[in-house]
Protein backbone atom coordinates (compact mmCIF):
# COMPACT_ATOMS: atom_id res chain seq x y z
CA UNK A 1 0.00 0.00 0.00
CA UNK A 2 2.90 2.76 1.03
CA UNK A 3 4.65 2.19 -2.10
CA UNK A 4 1.83 2.20 -4.38
CA UNK A 5 0.88 5.89 -3.16
CA UNK A 6 4.03 6.97 -2.98
CA UNK A 7 4.27 6.44 -6.45
CA UNK A 8 1.12 8.00 -7.14
CA UNK A 9 1.74 10.99 -5.56
CA UNK A 10 2.66 13.62 -9.06
CA UNK A 11 5.74 15.31 -8.79
CA UNK A 12 7.36 17.96 -11.77
CA UNK A 13 7.67 16.73 -15.23
CA UNK A 14 6.14 14.91 -18.00
CA UNK A 15 2.47 14.29 -17.89
CA UNK A 16 3.20 10.30 -19.47
CA UNK A 17 4.16 9.83 -15.31
CA UNK A 18 1.01 10.10 -14.64
CA UNK A 19 0.27 6.91 -16.19
CA UNK A 20 1.32 4.54 -13.91
CA UNK A 21 -1.90 5.31 -11.99
CA UNK A 22 -4.42 5.07 -14.80
CA UNK A 23 -4.80 1.71 -14.40
CA UNK A 24 -5.44 1.47 -11.07
CA UNK A 25 -8.25 4.31 -11.40
CA UNK A 26 -9.91 2.38 -14.33
CA UNK A 27 -9.91 -0.47 -12.18
CA UNK A 28 -11.74 1.62 -9.12
CA UNK A 29 -14.28 3.05 -11.53
CA UNK A 30 -15.55 -0.31 -12.84
CA UNK A 31 -18.71 -0.05 -10.48
CA UNK A 32 -19.29 2.89 -12.86
CA UNK A 33 -18.87 0.66 -16.15
CA UNK A 34 -21.19 -1.95 -14.98
CA UNK A 35 -23.89 0.19 -14.31
CA UNK A 36 -27.50 -0.21 -16.38
CA UNK A 37 -27.44 2.60 -19.15
CA UNK A 38 -30.85 4.04 -17.70
CA UNK A 39 -28.42 3.65 -14.05
CA UNK A 40 -26.05 5.58 -16.07
CA UNK A 41 -27.70 8.26 -17.79
CA UNK A 42 -30.00 9.05 -13.89
CA UNK A 43 -26.58 9.20 -11.94
CA UNK A 44 -24.75 11.65 -14.76
CA UNK A 45 -28.11 13.97 -15.19
CA UNK A 46 -27.56 14.73 -11.58
CA UNK A 47 -24.17 14.51 -11.47
CA UNK A 48 -24.00 17.48 -13.94
CA UNK A 49 -26.41 19.57 -11.51
CA UNK A 50 -23.33 18.76 -8.36
CA UNK A 51 -21.23 20.17 -11.09
CA UNK A 52 -22.09 23.70 -11.00
CA UNK A 53 -23.50 24.18 -7.84
CA UNK A 54 -20.39 23.79 -5.17
CA UNK A 55 -22.60 24.05 -1.84
CA UNK A 56 -23.62 21.31 -3.24
CA UNK A 57 -20.82 19.46 -3.73
CA UNK A 58 -19.18 20.32 -0.46
CA UNK A 59 -21.99 19.32 1.35
CA UNK A 60 -21.92 15.86 -0.73
CA UNK A 61 -18.10 15.66 0.48
CA UNK A 62 -19.39 16.09 3.85
CA UNK A 63 -22.09 13.55 3.91
CA UNK A 64 -19.78 10.70 2.10
CA UNK A 65 -16.92 11.67 4.70
CA UNK A 66 -19.39 11.06 7.72
CA UNK A 67 -20.99 7.92 6.05
CA UNK A 68 -18.06 6.21 5.48
CA UNK A 69 -15.74 7.14 8.73
CA UNK A 70 -18.69 5.57 10.10
CA UNK A 71 -21.33 8.20 10.74
CA UNK A 72 -25.43 8.76 9.70
CA UNK A 73 -25.52 11.73 8.84
CA UNK A 74 -29.17 13.65 8.29
CA UNK A 75 -29.44 15.57 5.62
CA UNK A 76 -31.51 17.93 7.47
CA UNK A 77 -28.35 19.27 9.42
CA UNK A 78 -26.71 21.02 6.53
CA UNK A 79 -28.38 24.06 7.36
CA UNK A 80 -26.73 25.73 4.39
CA UNK A 81 -28.52 24.36 1.78
CA UNK A 82 -32.27 25.07 0.53
CA UNK A 83 -34.87 22.16 0.60
CA UNK A 84 -34.85 21.59 -3.29
CA UNK A 85 -30.77 21.23 -2.76
CA UNK A 86 -31.50 18.80 -0.06
CA UNK A 87 -33.52 16.44 -2.39
CA UNK A 88 -30.91 16.56 -5.49
CA UNK A 89 -28.63 15.52 -2.97
CA UNK A 90 -30.70 12.70 -1.75
CA UNK A 91 -31.59 11.54 -5.30
CA UNK A 92 -27.96 11.68 -5.75
CA UNK A 93 -27.13 9.46 -3.00
CA UNK A 94 -29.80 6.97 -3.53
CA UNK A 95 -28.36 6.27 -7.18
CA UNK A 96 -24.73 6.38 -5.58
CA UNK A 97 -26.12 2.75 -3.74
CA UNK A 98 -26.76 4.67 -0.21
CA UNK A 99 -29.88 4.25 1.62
CA UNK A 100 -31.45 7.84 2.16
CA UNK A 101 -34.36 7.58 4.72
CA UNK A 102 -37.45 9.89 5.05
CA UNK A 103 -36.16 11.62 7.79
CA UNK A 104 -32.77 12.16 5.46
CA UNK A 105 -30.81 10.11 7.91
CA UNK A 106 -28.26 8.84 5.34
CA UNK A 107 -26.62 5.23 6.02
CA UNK A 108 -24.95 2.86 4.21
CA UNK A 109 -26.30 -0.92 2.89
CA UNK A 110 -23.83 -3.87 3.44
CA UNK A 111 -21.88 -3.91 0.60
CA UNK A 112 -21.92 -6.13 -2.36
CA UNK A 113 -19.39 -7.14 -4.93
CA UNK A 114 -19.75 -4.12 -6.60
CA UNK A 115 -19.14 -1.32 -4.47
CA UNK A 116 -20.69 1.84 -6.08
CA UNK A 117 -20.69 3.47 -2.82
CA UNK A 118 -16.73 3.48 -2.21
CA UNK A 119 -16.41 4.64 -6.15
CA UNK A 120 -18.51 7.23 -5.67
CA UNK A 121 -16.81 8.63 -2.41
CA UNK A 122 -13.33 8.36 -4.27
CA UNK A 123 -14.97 10.41 -6.87
CA UNK A 124 -17.05 13.18 -5.61
CA UNK A 125 -13.82 13.51 -2.55
CA UNK A 126 -11.45 14.19 -5.55
CA UNK A 127 -14.26 16.67 -6.98
CA UNK A 128 -14.63 18.44 -3.88
CA UNK A 129 -10.98 19.28 -3.81
CA UNK A 130 -10.00 20.90 -7.01
CA UNK A 131 -10.46 24.74 -7.50
CA UNK A 132 -13.92 26.76 -7.75
CA UNK A 133 -13.41 26.89 -11.55
CA UNK A 134 -12.60 23.42 -12.49
CA UNK A 135 -15.97 21.46 -11.74
CA UNK A 136 -17.43 23.85 -14.65
CA UNK A 137 -14.86 23.89 -16.91
CA UNK A 138 -15.21 19.80 -16.12
CA UNK A 139 -18.95 19.99 -17.39
CA UNK A 140 -17.58 21.70 -20.35
CA UNK A 141 -15.21 19.31 -21.52
CA UNK A 142 -17.97 16.60 -20.93
CA UNK A 143 -20.70 18.61 -22.84
CA UNK A 144 -17.85 18.84 -25.73
CA UNK A 145 -17.46 15.16 -25.54
CA UNK A 146 -13.85 15.60 -24.72
CA UNK A 147 -13.22 13.30 -21.54
CA UNK A 148 -12.04 10.16 -23.39
CA UNK A 149 -9.37 12.11 -25.29
CA UNK A 150 -8.41 14.09 -22.13
CA UNK A 151 -8.07 10.69 -20.08
CA UNK A 152 -5.86 9.17 -23.36
CA UNK A 153 -2.99 12.03 -22.66
CA UNK A 154 -0.83 10.81 -20.33
CA UNK A 155 -0.20 7.49 -22.37
CA UNK A 156 -0.08 9.45 -25.70
CA UNK A 157 2.82 11.76 -24.12
CA UNK A 158 6.35 11.33 -24.66
CA UNK A 159 9.01 10.49 -21.82
CA UNK A 160 10.31 14.15 -22.49
CA UNK A 161 6.67 15.89 -22.74
CA UNK A 162 5.34 15.73 -25.81
CA UNK A 163 1.98 15.62 -27.80
CA UNK A 164 2.33 14.88 -31.32
CA UNK A 165 -0.46 16.64 -32.89
CA UNK A 166 -1.95 14.98 -35.91
CA UNK A 167 -2.85 12.01 -34.00
CA UNK A 168 -6.49 11.66 -34.33
CA UNK A 169 -6.83 10.83 -30.46
CA UNK A 170 -5.72 14.52 -30.10
CA UNK A 171 -7.95 16.20 -32.41
CA UNK A 172 -9.42 18.20 -29.03
CA UNK A 173 -5.93 20.03 -29.17
CA UNK A 174 -6.06 21.27 -32.46
CA UNK A 175 -9.07 23.14 -32.22
CA UNK A 176 -8.14 26.81 -30.54
CA UNK A 177 -11.02 27.11 -28.68
CA UNK A 178 -11.17 23.81 -27.19
CA UNK A 179 -7.62 23.57 -26.62
CA UNK A 180 -8.23 27.17 -24.19
CA UNK A 181 -10.98 25.20 -22.28
CA UNK A 182 -8.65 22.04 -21.44
CA UNK A 183 -5.25 24.70 -21.23
CA UNK A 184 -7.44 26.51 -18.66
CA UNK A 185 -8.66 23.62 -16.62
CA UNK A 186 -5.41 21.58 -16.74
CA UNK A 187 -3.66 25.32 -15.30
CA UNK A 188 -6.32 24.86 -12.70
CA UNK A 189 -4.51 21.55 -11.81
CA UNK A 190 -0.97 22.56 -12.11
CA UNK A 191 -0.33 20.91 -15.23
CA UNK A 192 1.17 23.12 -18.36
CA UNK A 193 0.00 22.51 -21.86
CA UNK A 194 1.65 24.86 -24.82
CA UNK A 195 1.85 24.72 -28.23
CA UNK A 196 5.07 23.99 -29.55
CA UNK A 197 5.15 23.33 -33.11
CA UNK A 198 3.22 20.77 -34.40
CA UNK A 199 3.29 19.41 -30.66
CA UNK A 200 1.95 20.46 -27.44
CA UNK A 201 4.29 20.61 -24.36
CA UNK A 202 2.02 18.41 -21.32
CA UNK A 203 4.05 19.19 -18.20
CA UNK A 204 3.42 18.56 -14.59
CA UNK A 205 4.17 22.09 -12.75
CA UNK A 206 6.37 22.43 -9.86
CA UNK A 207 5.24 21.70 -6.53
CA UNK A 208 1.85 20.25 -8.50
CA UNK A 209 0.47 18.66 -4.86
CA UNK A 210 -2.26 16.61 -5.83
CA UNK A 211 -4.12 18.30 -7.96
CA UNK A 212 -3.17 16.65 -11.41
CA UNK A 213 -3.65 13.17 -9.76
CA UNK A 214 -7.67 14.31 -8.65
CA UNK A 215 -7.70 15.85 -12.11
CA UNK A 216 -7.23 12.30 -13.63
CA UNK A 217 -9.49 10.79 -10.79
CA UNK A 218 -12.45 12.59 -11.92
CA UNK A 219 -11.73 12.69 -15.65
CA UNK A 220 -11.35 8.77 -15.41
CA UNK A 221 -14.78 8.48 -13.56
CA UNK A 222 -16.65 10.63 -15.99
CA UNK A 223 -14.95 8.40 -18.79
CA UNK A 224 -16.21 5.65 -17.08
CA UNK A 225 -19.73 7.06 -16.66
CA UNK A 226 -19.80 7.90 -19.71
CA UNK A 227 -19.72 4.94 -21.43
CA UNK A 228 -23.47 4.75 -21.98
CA UNK A 229 -22.94 6.31 -24.79
CA UNK A 230 -20.59 3.38 -26.58
CA UNK B 1 -22.09 31.40 -0.44
CA UNK B 2 -20.31 32.81 2.76
CA UNK B 3 -18.05 29.62 2.73
CA UNK B 4 -16.80 30.17 -1.08
CA UNK B 5 -16.25 34.64 0.06
CA UNK B 6 -14.01 32.85 3.43
CA UNK B 7 -12.25 30.42 0.94
CA UNK B 8 -11.49 32.56 -2.00
CA UNK B 9 -9.78 35.22 0.63
CA UNK B 10 -7.86 32.36 1.87
CA UNK B 11 -6.35 31.61 -1.15
CA UNK B 12 -5.21 34.95 -1.17
CA UNK B 13 -4.31 36.18 1.99
CA UNK B 14 -2.89 32.55 3.35
CA UNK B 15 -1.95 29.81 0.71
CA UNK B 16 -1.04 26.69 2.47
CA UNK B 17 -0.72 28.57 5.83
CA UNK B 18 -2.34 27.74 9.08
CA UNK B 19 -5.92 29.48 9.11
CA UNK B 20 -8.80 27.47 8.12
CA UNK B 21 -11.98 29.33 6.49
CA UNK B 22 -15.27 29.70 8.56
CA UNK B 23 -17.75 27.91 6.45
CA UNK B 24 -21.16 28.73 7.83
CA UNK B 25 -22.21 32.44 9.07
CA UNK B 26 -23.60 30.59 12.21
CA UNK B 27 -20.17 28.90 12.82
CA UNK B 28 -19.11 32.50 12.98
CA UNK B 29 -21.08 33.09 16.11
CA UNK B 30 -19.34 30.30 17.42
CA UNK B 31 -15.69 31.20 17.30
CA UNK B 32 -14.75 32.56 20.15
CA UNK B 33 -11.19 32.77 21.46
CA UNK B 34 -10.39 29.03 23.47
CA UNK B 35 -13.71 27.46 21.95
CA UNK B 36 -13.30 23.50 21.08
CA UNK B 37 -13.36 22.85 17.59
CA UNK B 38 -13.16 18.99 16.70
CA UNK B 39 -10.91 18.14 14.02
CA UNK B 40 -11.42 15.20 11.67
CA UNK B 41 -8.83 13.46 10.06
CA UNK B 42 -8.98 13.11 6.19
CA UNK B 43 -10.15 10.02 4.95
CA UNK B 44 -8.31 10.54 1.21
CA UNK B 45 -4.84 11.17 1.27
CA UNK B 46 -5.13 14.97 -0.98
CA UNK B 47 -8.18 16.00 1.23
CA UNK B 48 -7.83 18.75 3.47
CA UNK B 49 -8.92 18.04 7.20
CA UNK B 50 -12.11 19.45 8.28
CA UNK B 51 -13.17 20.71 11.32
CA UNK B 52 -16.40 21.22 13.48
CA UNK B 53 -16.93 23.65 16.32
CA UNK B 54 -18.03 22.65 19.80
CA UNK B 55 -20.32 24.83 21.31
CA UNK B 56 -18.15 25.10 24.36
CA UNK B 57 -14.91 26.52 25.75
CA UNK B 58 -11.61 24.94 27.47
CA UNK B 59 -13.09 26.09 30.32
CA UNK B 60 -16.31 24.35 30.16
CA UNK B 61 -14.45 20.78 30.17
CA UNK B 62 -11.47 21.74 32.94
CA UNK B 63 -11.93 19.98 36.34
CA UNK B 64 -13.44 22.42 38.77
CA UNK B 65 -12.56 25.67 39.63
CA UNK B 66 -9.33 26.06 36.87
CA UNK B 67 -10.71 28.77 34.45
CA UNK B 68 -8.31 29.87 31.76
CA UNK B 69 -8.74 33.58 31.19
CA UNK B 70 -6.76 34.64 28.14
CA UNK B 71 -4.94 37.73 27.54
CA UNK B 72 -6.58 39.44 23.92
CA UNK B 73 -4.02 40.41 21.47
CA UNK B 74 -5.35 42.44 18.78
CA UNK B 75 -4.36 44.21 15.85
CA UNK B 76 -5.15 44.89 12.00
CA UNK B 77 -4.32 41.96 9.75
CA UNK B 78 -5.40 43.50 5.85
CA UNK B 79 -7.59 45.27 4.13
CA UNK B 80 -8.83 42.83 1.63
CA UNK B 81 -9.97 43.65 -2.00
CA UNK B 82 -9.72 41.35 -4.62
CA UNK B 83 -10.04 41.06 -7.99
CA UNK B 84 -10.96 38.33 -10.09
CA UNK B 85 -11.42 37.33 -13.49
CA UNK B 86 -14.02 34.81 -14.74
CA UNK B 87 -14.27 32.22 -16.91
CA UNK B 88 -12.69 31.42 -20.16
CA UNK B 89 -14.10 33.48 -23.24
CA UNK B 90 -15.52 32.65 -26.62
CA UNK B 91 -17.49 30.56 -28.43
CA UNK B 92 -17.28 27.22 -29.69
CA UNK B 93 -19.03 25.05 -32.36
CA UNK B 94 -19.72 21.71 -31.76
CA UNK B 95 -21.13 18.96 -33.58
CA UNK B 96 -24.75 19.43 -31.75
CA UNK B 97 -24.90 23.17 -31.72
CA UNK B 98 -23.13 26.21 -30.39
CA UNK B 99 -21.61 26.84 -26.58
CA UNK B 100 -21.18 30.11 -25.80
CA UNK B 101 -18.50 30.04 -22.66
CA UNK B 102 -19.66 33.10 -20.87
CA UNK B 103 -22.81 35.21 -20.19
CA UNK B 104 -21.33 37.82 -22.66
CA UNK B 105 -20.14 35.37 -25.19
CA UNK B 106 -16.78 37.97 -25.68
CA UNK B 107 -14.14 39.60 -23.29
CA UNK B 108 -13.46 38.44 -19.47
CA UNK B 109 -15.71 39.05 -16.67
CA UNK B 110 -14.16 40.51 -13.48
CA UNK B 111 -15.06 41.13 -10.78
CA UNK B 112 -14.28 43.12 -6.96
CA UNK B 113 -14.05 41.36 -3.64
CA UNK B 114 -13.73 43.53 -0.56
CA UNK B 115 -14.62 42.62 3.25
CA UNK B 116 -12.47 46.03 4.19
CA UNK B 117 -10.26 46.12 6.92
CA UNK B 118 -10.17 43.23 9.21
CA UNK B 119 -8.49 42.67 12.36
CA UNK B 120 -6.85 39.55 14.06
CA UNK B 121 -7.59 38.81 17.39
CA UNK B 122 -5.33 35.96 18.97
CA UNK B 123 -4.83 34.27 22.41
CA UNK B 124 -1.35 35.65 24.02
CA UNK B 125 0.45 31.89 23.88
CA UNK B 126 3.02 32.64 26.34
CA UNK B 127 0.59 33.48 29.31
CA UNK B 128 -1.84 30.78 27.88
CA UNK B 129 1.10 28.56 28.05
CA UNK B 130 2.02 29.63 31.63
CA UNK B 131 -1.26 29.62 33.10
CA UNK B 132 -2.64 26.27 31.56
CA UNK B 133 0.40 24.25 33.22
CA UNK B 134 -1.34 21.44 35.88
CA UNK B 135 -4.74 22.25 34.76
CA UNK B 136 -6.95 18.78 34.13
CA UNK B 137 -9.39 18.15 31.36
CA UNK B 138 -12.19 16.34 32.79
CA UNK B 139 -12.70 13.55 30.41
CA UNK B 140 -15.75 11.76 31.42
CA UNK B 141 -17.71 15.28 30.70
CA UNK B 142 -20.14 14.17 28.46
CA UNK B 143 -19.25 16.46 25.94
CA UNK B 144 -15.45 15.22 25.47
CA UNK B 145 -17.34 11.35 25.78
CA UNK B 146 -19.08 12.08 22.51
CA UNK B 147 -15.86 12.66 21.15
CA UNK B 148 -13.97 10.25 22.40
CA UNK B 149 -16.32 7.58 21.01
CA UNK B 150 -15.17 8.80 17.80
CA UNK B 151 -11.84 7.80 17.00
CA UNK B 152 -11.07 9.65 14.42
CA UNK B 153 -11.57 12.95 15.71
CA UNK B 154 -8.59 15.47 17.56
CA UNK B 155 -9.83 18.10 19.86
CA UNK B 156 -8.10 21.57 18.94
CA UNK B 157 -8.98 25.13 20.52
CA UNK B 158 -9.28 28.49 18.65
CA UNK B 159 -6.59 30.57 19.66
CA UNK B 160 -6.85 32.72 16.77
CA UNK B 161 -9.31 34.41 14.56
CA UNK B 162 -9.79 37.26 11.55
CA UNK B 163 -13.03 39.21 12.18
CA UNK B 164 -14.44 41.98 10.05
CA UNK B 165 -14.81 45.42 11.29
CA UNK B 166 -17.44 47.01 8.76
CA UNK B 167 -20.76 45.55 7.31
CA UNK B 168 -20.36 43.48 4.62
CA UNK B 169 -22.45 42.57 1.35
CA UNK B 170 -22.12 38.72 -0.23
CA UNK B 171 -23.73 38.97 -3.81
CA UNK B 172 -23.94 35.99 -5.95
CA UNK B 173 -23.97 36.29 -9.43
CA UNK B 174 -24.75 33.55 -11.81
CA UNK B 175 -23.27 33.21 -15.51
CA UNK B 176 -26.76 32.09 -17.04
CA UNK B 177 -26.48 28.92 -18.87
CA UNK B 178 -27.16 29.46 -22.79
CA UNK B 179 -29.33 27.49 -25.10
CA UNK B 180 -27.97 26.94 -28.18
CA UNK B 181 -28.75 24.60 -30.71
CA UNK B 182 -30.94 21.99 -27.96
CA UNK B 183 -27.46 22.06 -25.99
CA UNK B 184 -27.41 23.72 -22.29
CA UNK B 185 -23.94 25.82 -22.16
CA UNK B 186 -21.91 26.57 -19.21
CA UNK B 187 -23.28 28.01 -15.81
CA UNK B 188 -20.94 29.49 -13.08
CA UNK B 189 -21.41 31.59 -9.97
CA UNK B 190 -19.46 34.20 -8.73
CA UNK B 191 -19.25 35.35 -5.20
CA UNK B 192 -18.17 38.73 -4.88
CA UNK B 193 -17.53 40.44 -1.62
CA UNK B 194 -18.66 44.23 -1.15
CA UNK B 195 -18.01 46.84 1.81
CA UNK B 196 -21.53 48.48 2.18
CA UNK B 197 -20.98 51.86 2.73
CA UNK B 198 -24.11 53.68 0.99
CA UNK B 199 -26.57 51.05 1.95
CA UNK B 200 -26.52 50.06 -1.87
CA UNK B 201 -27.43 46.28 -2.89
CA UNK B 202 -26.15 45.05 -6.09
CA UNK B 203 -29.15 44.64 -8.63
CA UNK B 204 -27.36 41.93 -10.93
CA UNK B 205 -27.62 39.43 -8.53
CA UNK B 206 -29.68 36.46 -7.47
CA UNK B 207 -28.78 36.10 -3.78
CA UNK B 208 -27.71 39.07 -1.41
CA UNK B 209 -26.23 37.80 2.22
CA UNK B 210 -25.50 41.31 4.71
CA UNK B 211 -23.07 40.33 7.21
CA UNK B 212 -22.69 42.55 10.35
CA UNK B 213 -19.04 43.47 11.99
CA UNK B 214 -17.60 41.84 13.87
CA UNK B 215 -17.64 38.39 11.73
CA UNK B 216 -15.49 35.97 11.77
CA UNK B 217 -13.83 34.73 8.70
CA UNK B 218 -11.30 32.81 9.59
CA UNK B 219 -9.63 31.24 12.22
CA UNK B 220 -6.57 29.19 13.71
CA UNK B 221 -6.49 26.48 15.93
CA UNK B 222 -4.36 24.73 18.22
CA UNK B 223 -4.28 20.67 18.58
CA UNK B 224 -4.44 19.31 22.06
CA UNK B 225 -2.69 15.97 23.19
CA UNK B 226 -4.91 14.93 26.50
CA UNK B 227 -3.40 12.11 28.25
CA UNK B 228 -5.62 9.41 30.25
CA UNK B 229 -5.33 11.39 33.26
CA UNK B 230 -6.44 14.71 31.98
CA UNK B 231 -3.38 16.33 32.00
CA UNK B 232 -2.96 17.90 28.46
CA UNK B 233 0.04 20.02 26.39
CA UNK B 234 -0.70 21.98 23.40
CA UNK B 235 0.42 21.03 19.87
CA UNK B 236 3.00 23.60 19.01
CA UNK B 237 5.13 22.40 16.16
CA UNK B 238 3.65 21.11 13.02
CA UNK B 239 4.91 17.76 13.14
CA UNK B 240 3.41 17.20 16.58
CA UNK B 241 0.01 15.23 16.49
CA UNK B 242 -3.35 16.04 18.70
CA UNK B 243 -5.24 13.09 19.97
CA UNK B 244 -6.30 11.11 23.39
CA UNK B 245 -3.58 8.67 25.05
CA UNK B 246 -5.67 6.16 25.24
CA UNK B 247 -5.76 5.92 21.38
CA UNK B 248 -2.56 5.31 19.22
CA UNK B 249 -2.31 8.32 16.70
CA UNK B 250 -0.78 5.41 14.27
CA UNK B 251 -3.70 2.70 15.46
CA UNK B 252 -6.32 1.77 13.07
CA UNK B 253 -9.02 3.70 12.06
CA UNK B 254 -12.93 2.59 11.91
CA UNK B 255 -12.86 3.62 7.99
CA UNK B 256 -14.69 1.27 5.82
CA UNK B 257 -14.20 1.54 1.99
CA UNK B 258 -13.85 -1.11 -1.06
CA UNK B 259 -10.33 -2.94 -0.88
CA UNK B 260 -9.93 -1.73 -4.77
CA UNK B 261 -9.15 2.20 -3.81
CA UNK B 262 -6.79 1.65 -0.09
CA UNK B 263 -3.53 3.37 -2.06
CA UNK B 264 -5.29 6.46 -1.78
CA UNK B 265 -6.64 6.34 1.61
CA UNK B 266 -4.78 8.86 3.93
CA UNK B 267 -3.27 6.73 6.23
CA UNK B 268 -1.27 4.91 3.56
CA UNK B 269 0.15 8.04 2.61
CA UNK B 270 0.91 10.06 5.83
Amino acid sequence: GNSKAGELMPTEGPLSSLKHGMLLMERNFRPFVELSGQHQAALWEILWEILVEDELLMALGTVLDDVFTGGSPRLTALPELSRGQRRRLATFLGLAGLQVREDLLVAREARGALDLPSAVHFFISALAEMPDKAPALMGSCCKLHMVPALCHLPQATSPDGFLALGDPSLAVLEDAQRFEIVRELFALSNISLEHAGSAVKAVIMEKPQYLPLLLYIILNGLCALERRDE
Amino acid sequence: MFAKATRNFLRDTDPGGDLIPVSSLNDSDKSQLLSLVVKKKKFWCWQRPKYQFLSATINDILTEDQFLNPVVLESDFVKYEGKFEDMVKGTIETALGRITLNAGGTGLVESQSSFGTLQKQEVDLHQLLRESVDRMINLKSPLLQQVLERKNEVLCILTQKIVTTQKCVISEHIQIEEKCGGMVGLKTKRVKVSVSEDGNVTRDSNVVLEIPAPTTIAYGVLELYVKQDGQFEFCLLREKQGGFEQESPDGPIDLDTGELIFPFMADCVD
